[in-house]
């Protein structure tokens, strides 16, 4: 059998809100190492990694490896249901059919199990290959769903261009235009405000405003986001979550025509 | 300019 318990079911939450504008349904891979799902979106521009291993769940168990279909819209319509301080464990049998998350109020005076069948899916798995980045940027979540939000309302794409003097994000289009720059700020008074640049070579590129403002959706996870980009590959932008894993998003750069 | 799919970057394994 499957099961895997989190005592915090905001976690899994959060999770589901920073996949569910991309994802209508995924493969969750469930192994001895922990889950594990990689899925494009339906227009196949971005692609969602997500690792929460075994060891940073309360209670995990997975007697054989198990690949379950599963409704992103339903299965966040079942976590909309769990308060905020329950506990949850997901539950599956071998060769299931279906899968339950049962959820635990703190004080275990409420139960309640809800069983969501699972869908029928091709298998696609896509290898990525290790890649050293040219720059590799770590600042605030909030800063950058910010950044995202609001030169989205100057253009459809942001080009982030990075040098030795920081990172500017900028946007363009028939209203005008509109550029934030960050520069490096390790003297942050709190670790999470901290700016850092890594960079070995400056490059400029640009992404579609539609899918980074999918991916802020997983600042709730995080405080800190990583942004990793090289010429011509797809950008990684990185959550983690808590000590139980990440979530990565890649998106392939616009080019121009 | 345009949009190149994810897919084309990796290799299906």
């Amino acid at each position: 059998m499957f099961e895997a318990r989190l005592v915090q079911s905001a976690i899994l939450k959060k999770v589901l809100d920073a996949v569910k504008d991309l994802l209508t349904e995924a493969t969750f891979e469930c192994s001895d190492s922990g889950i594990q799902v990689q899925a494009m979106d339906s227009a196949h521009v971005s692609l969602v990694s997500l690792n929460l291993r075994s060891d940073g769940f309360d209670k995990y168990r997975c007697d054989r490896n198990l690949s379950m279909g599963m409704s992103i819209s339903c299965m966040s319509k079942i976590l909309r249901c769990a308060g905020a301080e329950d506990t949850v464990t997901l539950r599956a049998w071998d060769n299931p059919e279906s899968i339950t998350f049962i959820f635990e109020s703190p004080n275990k005076d409420k139960l309640a199990e809800y069983e969501m069948k699972l869908i029928n899916m091709d298998q696609e798995h896509l290898g990525i290959p290790e890649t050293s980045y040219s720059c590799v940027i770590k600042m605030p979540s909030g800063e950058f769903s910010r950044i995202c939000r609001d030169l989205s309302q100057f253009g459809e794409s942001i080009t982030f261009a990075c040098s030795k003097e920081g990172i500017k994000f900028s946007a363009s289009g028939d209203y005008g235009s509109a550029n934030i720059k960050l520069v490096q700020n390790t003297d942050a008074d709190k670790e999470e405000e901290a700016v850092v640049i890594d960079m070995q070579e400056p490059l400029k590129l640009t992404f579609a405003c539609r899918y980074l403002n999918c991916f802020v959706k997983a600042g709730p996870l995080c405080n800190q986001v990583q942004l990793s980009m090289s010429d011509d590959v797809p950008l990684v932008c990185e959550y983690k979550i808590g000590d139980i894993g990440h979530i990565k998003y890649y998106l392939a750069p616009k080019i121009d025509d | 300019m345009s949009q190149r799919s994810i897919d084309s970057f990796f290799t299906r394994i």
